[in-house]
Parts: structure tokens; C-alpha cells; sequence
């Protein structure tokens, strides 16, 4: 398979041993080739490698590094090129105008033996933001190209016209090479001691080294840190080069691995399984290191050329909603079960809107940016926000709005008439009519209700939320509530989320009769809420977020933790109950607003 | 915005429509005032 190519298939041709042994490049090659012919007929995989699973040494194939040099183009423009292999796919940064984009941009991925390893390259035109075109593309087999035999490993591909493949629009210049474990080993030290060598003089004092140990999360090792320095320093100069480095991981790997948590991500790291933590480590190095030029977390080549990237929540254009939550050709859906119905339902949301939040929440550089000023980004558009929405000619938005979610929003169930709101907050925090919401089991206080009008998740325990929504690594009950409120109770307790969409009624309500305890405010960003950024193993919205925490004791179930956690937009949170108040189960309990 | 409560260890018992959607990673829309759960404190007087 693999088209264009400027080679020759050289499949299976002898390497030239002659009898001398071969060398680690030929090594390699016949590895691959032995995994092609393993491979041949069983139709390939479709193993999806965005979420790194656990792989047994027989799938695992090998690290390839791709790089996309650069293009011949049939005309000026400024360019972009994507790499697509299985379910991911990257794109390179766009080029200068010219007909000779150079991007040079290079990517790790994963090889597995039945996974996919045929790799799409698309080139785009960008000459306008929101509609890239897709002027070229051609496919290669990555096995085939890690096992021909050359003395070099840049390839030249023709660029095929996508209305008419038998035209050829361009050429691209590709690089594959498959990583000798060995220099994974050597360029892994290496990278591990950049983290730590402060004076950059590739070498490791021992207090460098000690600071390298702590951070590979080991306590074991962090206790006999003198004693590893010394088994590394092997000439005894003081000092651990990067070679005694690796050979130091090396000979630990073989009796017991120093490294317990990725010291790039934090995930902890399974000590006996060392092919996945090379895995693990070797990828989320690229990443961590900034080596990594080209954007993941899309998946379709497609959505990677769009020119749009920075729509952080699907409330970043709620005040322009007859364009952002749109339900044109772009439109997303997302399916939520209807409790009252007994039905699917599909909610409408802006197509570009999920996937830029999935390029943003569900990737490391996603992730990277919200570190660089994005934070203050969404506090500053949300207290922009805030103001807008509590001005008066915010008001006029309100019968626009009404219109646009007329299926979702009852008008007769609001407690006043549209022209009693003064400003568009004040009809997002409307007040309904009394008995608009019956109250199941009113008068029994040993049944608990639903808080808000709302999505709702609700998990037997906190382990469950965790194994099936909660994906954000540093979640943690404690971390939620903050050092304020005592934890304990609630270890593993259980646990219901009650997530809030624009068109909601924006008041939640207590769910149990009791007395309230306490009132703790806790400072933090504001992530969006959205299923996209929580199932996100990168972002901990629960526990990074701005939030108050209310404890309300209760005779049928104990205490009951109540967080209200604000979002993008929507970050304002207010009470209407004080601390000492006995309180009735479906009692309005406070709302959200638009502000920071 | 978002609402989290969690209530203490066998605290609750929560309704299993509710449960079964969530474990498909599915969410259930709901309104204030539907039923939640019961408290599992009188199973558990039962119980004993």
C-alpha cells in the first residue's frame, strides 16, 4: 500500500549482513519486517492510540517519528499539513505565503502490531480562517517504509487531487524512522536530565540528581538517594552524565524501577509493566519537552484544519447564541436520556464549539495554552460577560433568546412576564411558579430530590464516578471540598453531579431537609462544565474551579455535601439560605449568574 | 454551572434508572423535585 512514493518497494530484500552481524538498523528493519508478515491478512486494526492503552510486548511495534519537512505546491498560498493514523490526528503550524511550505514538524506515535499503520497526510490551504481547503493528499504504510531498506529515511511523496486521484497537485517531503529502543533509552535520559539540570551543563550534581528521584515519586528510592548517586556516578567524578544516567534507569529497570510517577503528567506508573511506562514516559516526554511541533487531540483531518481553536466553552458565545449554539451543518449533538419522556433526546450544540473544547480540554498543548493566559482569559470574559448581561439593553436579547431554545423554555411556568426583567441576568435567575416543580414525596424527608433542572450523573460511590466520568488525574473528594470542610464522611461516598445548560432555569433547590452547617467559598478558574473538559484526564474542573461548599446535616441522611461550582460565563454563585437555617427539601437553595 | 452532592457511604440509595444511565456514561435530564433516592438509614434499622 502507500502511493507516490518517489522509492521503490524493496520489501523484504536481504539486508546486507553477509555474514558480519547486522547492524541495529538492519535489526530494526528485519523486526519490522517480521511484524508485517505477522501482520499480513489480518486486515490491520483499528486500535485507537489517543488514550494510550496497555499494550503486551507482542503488540508493541515500535515509537515512530514522522516529520513533515516540507512541500512543492502548484501555487502560493500559506499552508497546512495533517497526518492522520488510526483515530488521531496532528497538524503542523501554517506556513509563510509560498508554493514551498516548510514546516518541519515532527510527531511520535505509537506502532502497534495489529494497530492501524496507514497514515493519510492531507495539505490544506488556509488563505481564509474559516474554511480551509484541502488541495492534497497522499497515504503511506508506515510498516512498509520502516522496512525498506535506504540510507535515508526522508521520503518524497506525490500530493494526489482530492476530486480527481489521478492528478498530481504537489509534492510533500516526509521523514519516518522507527526509534531504536536503545536511543529511546539514550534520548529518555536525556530528556529526564534536562528537567533537572539546572546549570544546563549536562550533567547531574547530586543535588540535581536527589531533586530527579523526588520527582519520579518513588519513596523508596527518595530514601537511599546517596547510595543510587553513587551506583551511578561510575567514574566517580562527582557528577552523573547522561550516559550513567541511562545506564543507571537501565540496570534499576531490571531489578525495580525508580521511576513510580511520570514526572511529565503525574500518573502513576505501573512498576512491573516497563514496556508501557518507556511508552508512556517516551510520548508524554515529546509532549512535555515542547519537541512535539504538531497539535494533536483532533480526530479527523478535517476538524485539524479548521481555523478556529480558541471557543474555550460553549458559553464563550452566549450572548451571540443566534451564531454560537447554532444548529446549522456544523451542528453537534449530544444525547441525553429524558427522565420524564422515557426518551433519547439530542441537544443541539455548535459542532466547532465540541471540538475546539476537545482540542483545548483533551490535549496536554490544549491544556499547555490554558496555562499560558487562557485562565485569566475565562475569568476576564466571564466578569465581561457579567456586566454585559446586567446592563439594560441587555434585555432585548431576551425575546431572541426565547426563540431560539422555544422548545426548552416555558414561558407559562415563569413566575412573572417577559417585560418584568429589567436585564438579561435577571431573566436567566427567573423564579417559577409556585408548583411548576413538584416536589416528589413531599412530606417524606428520607426521599431525596433532584437539585436543578439539569443533566445528571449519579455514581454509587466516588470510585464508580471515577472509573466511568470523572477522568481529571488529580480529582479527589478532599480536593473538592477543600481544606476547610472535614472530608471524612464523605471518602467514598456517593455522588450525583447536576450539570446546567444555557437554557435551563438557573435556580437549584436543596435536595434533603435539614439544617445547614457551613458555608465554605473556595477561589479558582472557570473551566467549562462541559462532559468535555470532565472526561478530560488533563483538566480537573471539579476541583479546580471557583465553587462554594455547604454541608447541611440531615436526621435521614447524615450530612450532605452541596457544592454549587461556577463555570465559563457563568461563575457568579449566590445563596438564599444562611448558615443555621433549617431547611425543606425542594426549598430554592440559591442560583448561578452570569459574571466571573 | 454545575451541582455536586455527595452524600456519606450507604447513605443513600439512588434511584436505578438513574444509576443504570450514568454507568453508560449517559446523562439523565432532570427536573427539581424529582425523586433522587431514599435514605437506606431505616434498611439499614431493618436490617438490623
Amino acid at each position: 500500500m502507500g502511493h507516490g512514493s518517489s522509492k521503490p518497494d524493496c520489501l523484504d530484500s536481504a539486508d546486507a549482513t553477509n555474514g558480519s552481524k547486522p547492524s541495529r538498523t538492519s535489526r530494526l528493519r528485519q523486526r519490522f519486517r517480521r511484524l508485517r508478515r505477522r501482520c499480513s491478512g489480518s486486515g490491520g486494526g483499528s486500535g485507537s492510540h489517543s488514550e494510550l492503552k496497555l499494550i503486551t510486548s507482542q503488540d508493541f511495534a515500535g515509537i515512530a517519528l514522522i516529520e513533515l519537512i516540507g512541500a512543492e505546491m502548484g501555487f502560493k498560498d500559506k499552508w497546512l499539513a495533517c497526518l492522520s493514523l488510526g483515530e488521531q490526528t496532528f497538524r503542523t503550524t501554517i506556513s509563510d505565503h509560498t508554493d514551498k511550505p516548510v514546516w518541519k514538524s515532527e510527531k511520535k506515535v505509537l506502532l502497534e502490531t495489529n494497530g492501524p499503520h496507514i497514515a493519510r497526510i492531507s495539505v490544506f490551504e488556509t488563505n481564509r480562517l474559516s474554511k480551509n481547503n484541502l488541495i492534497g493528499y497522499c497515504e503511506i504504510d508506515l510498516f512498509e517504509v520502516l522496512t525498506q531498506d535506504s540510507d535515508s529515511d526522508i521520503e518524497v511523496l506525490s500530493l494526489l487531487d482530492p476530486s480527481s486521484s489521478n492528478t498530481i497537485v504537489g509534492k510533500i517531503s516526509i521523514s519516518c524512522s522507527v526509534e531504536d529502543p536503545i536511543e529511546t533509552e539514550k534520548g529518555f535520559a536525556r530528556r529526564i536530565l534536562s528537567i533537572v539540570d539546572y546549570n544546563e551543563d549536562g550533567q547531574l550534581s547530586f543535588s540535581e540528581f536527589s531533586d530527579l528521584i523526588n520527582a519520579f515519586g518513588n519513596q523508596v528510592a527518595a530514601t537511599k538517594k546517596e547510595d543510587l548517586f553513587r551506583e551511578a556516578d561510575k567514574n566517580g567524578d562527582g557528577v552523573v552524565s547522561m550516559d550513567e544516567l541511562a545506564t543507571l534507569l537501565a540496570i534499576q529497570q531490571e531489578k525495580e524501577s525508580i521511576i513510580s510517577s511520570c514526572p511529565v503528567c503525574g500518573e502513576i506508573l505501573d512498576n512491573s509493566d516497563m514496556l508501557n511506562n518507556m511508552i508512556h514516559l517516551t510520548l508524554c516526554f515529546d509532549e512535555g519537552t515542547g519537541n512535539q511541533v504538531m497539535t494533536g487531540g483532533f480526530l479527523t483531518d478535517k476538524q485539524a484544519s479548521y481555523g478556529w481553536m480558541f471557543k474555550l466553552s460553549e458559553w464563550v458565545h452566549f450572548s451571540s447564541y443566534d451564531v454560537g449554539l447554532n444548529s446549522g451543518s456544523s451542528a453537534s449533538h449530544i444525547l441525553v436520556f429524558d427522565r420524564r419522556t422515557k426518551r433519547l433526546v439530542e441537544e443541539l450544540i455548535d459542532g466547532k464549539i465540541v471540538l475546539s473544547m476537545r482540542a483545548i480540554y483533551q490535549s496536554k498543548v490544549g491544556l499547555g495554552l490554558i496555562d499560558k493566559g487562557a485562565k485569566e482569559l475565562l475569568q476576564s470574559i466571564s466578569e465581561k460577560q457579567g456586566k454585559r448581561m446586567s446592563s439594560v439593553e441587555s434585555s432585548k436579547d431576551i425575546p431572541k433568546f426565547i426563540e431560539f431554545f422555544k422548545d426548552q423554555i416555558k414561558i407559562d411556568e415563569m413566575k412573572h412576564p417577559i417585560e418584568h426583567f429589567k436585564t438579561f441576568n435577571e431573566f436567566f435567575i427567573r423564579e417559577l411558579k409556585p408548583g411548576a416543580r413538584p416536589i416528589a414525596n413531599k412530606e417524606s424527608d428520607n426521599v431525596a430530590i433532584c437539585a436543578a433542572d439539569s443533566r445528571l450523573m449519579a455514581f454509587k460511590s466516588v470510585e464508580d464516578s471515577l472509573r466511568l466520568w470523572i477522568k481529571g488525574r488529580k480529582f479527589s473528594i478532599q480536593g473538592l471540598l477543600g481544606k476547610d470542610v472535614s472530608s471524612s464522611a464523605f471518602i467514598h461516598g456517593t455522588l450525583v453531579i447536576f450539570r446546567l445548560a444555557p437554557q435551563d432555569y438557573h435556580r437549584f433547590h436543596l435536595p434533603v431537609s435539614g439544617t445547614i452547617e457551613q458555608f465554605v467559598n473556595i477561589p479558582g478558574c472557570l473551566y467549562t462544565v462541559n462532559p468535555i473538559a470532565v472526561n478530560s484526564k488533563y483538566c480537573n474542573v471539579f476541583t479546580e474551579n471557583k465553587r462554594v461548599v455547604s454541608i447541611i446535616s440531615t436526621a435521614d441522611f447524615g450530612k450532605v455535601a452541596f457544592i454549587a461550582i461556577g463555570a465559563t460565563m457563568v461563575g457568579s454563585i449566590t445563596f438564599t439560605k444562611r448558615e443555621g437555617d433549617f431547611v425543606k427539601k425542594g426549598d430554592e437553595f440559591g442560583y448561578f449568574s452570569f459574571g466571573g | 454551572s454545575t451541582v455536586i452532592c455527595i452524600f456519606e457511604k450507604d447513605a443513600i440509595e439512588i434511584d436505578e434508572d438513574l444509576l443504570a444511565n450514568s454507568e453508560r456514561s449517559l446523562e439523565t435530564l432532570v427536573s427539581v423535585g424529582m425523586k433522587l433516592g431514599v435514605s437506606r438509614k431505616e434498611q439499614a434499622e431493618t436490617d438490623l
